[in-house]
């Protein structure tokens, strides 16, 4: 989903 | 992951990696935004809790590591081991103007309750006017120091690159974070607000006169 998509981000 | 945003990522390093490395060479921070960069430590603070949580990988949890330790050896260069020639009068933007409208926004538009959302939704808030002080400064002693160019063009390139990168994701994914997306732009806003300001000096510099 798109919090763990976040996740991939700094 | 696309490459967008890890030559992102890199720029951002580089920008942070210049200052630090300008403040640790001549052992001066002139012309240098401590708030700026007492924010900048407050937003990789809040948005990187939960390092020791939520793993996503190597890669981004090194550079988080990585993040944080630049930028706390900068707060600590600017406050701590060269305060003497930290420009206190000139760096008089008041950080609770941001800090507490970003923690207000934080709370109100985060898109879950949960501890760890409001403090991402605040960073992200207050990464996209953390440069207001800097830029206040500049524009209060009218000077410019090359670091300070060298690092925001970093910061610029860095937003341009997460954006493309948002918009990739977007097309190719079909979803995007509407309030990424929009500090993302506000931010790059205020990075272009300070070149369009600052153009006559910057000129000057070009001209050999003026440079600091």
């Amino acid at each position: 989903n798109i919090i763990s998509k976040r996740h991939d981000e700094l | 992951m696309d490459i967008l945003q890890i030559f992102g990522d890199y720029i951002h390093l580089l920008g942070m990696f210049i200052l630090l490395m300008k403040l640790c060479l001549t052992r001066n921070c002139g012309g240098i935004s401590g708030k700026t960069q007492l924010l900048n430590a407050i937003v990789f603070t809040t948005r990187y809790m939960n390092l020791t949580t939520t793993y996503a990988s190597l890669y981004i949890t090194i550079m988080k590591i990585i993040y944080i330790s630049i930028t706390y050896c900068t707060v600590l260069s600017i406050f701590l081991f060269f305060r003497k020639t930290y420009d206190r009068e000139r760096d008089a933007f008041r950080m609770e103007l941001l800090i507490l409208p970003c923690a207000v926004l934080g709370l109100f538009l985060t898109e879950y309750l949960d501890t760890m959302e409001v403090f991402w939704t605040f960073s992200v808030f207050l990464e996209a006017v953390s440069i207001v002080p800097q830029v206040y400064m500049v524009s209060k002693s009218k000077q410019v120091e090359s670091t300070v160019v060298s690092y925001i063009s970093c910061l610029g390139l860095y937003r341009g690159c997460y954006l493309m990168h948002w918009l990739y994701t977007y097309l190719k994914l079909g979803f995007f974070r509407k309030m990424s997306v929009a500090t993302g732009i506000i931010q790059l806003i205020f990075y272009c607000d300070f070149f369009a300001r600052n153009l006559p000096i910057l000129k000057q510099k070009n001209n050999g006169k003026g440079f600091e």
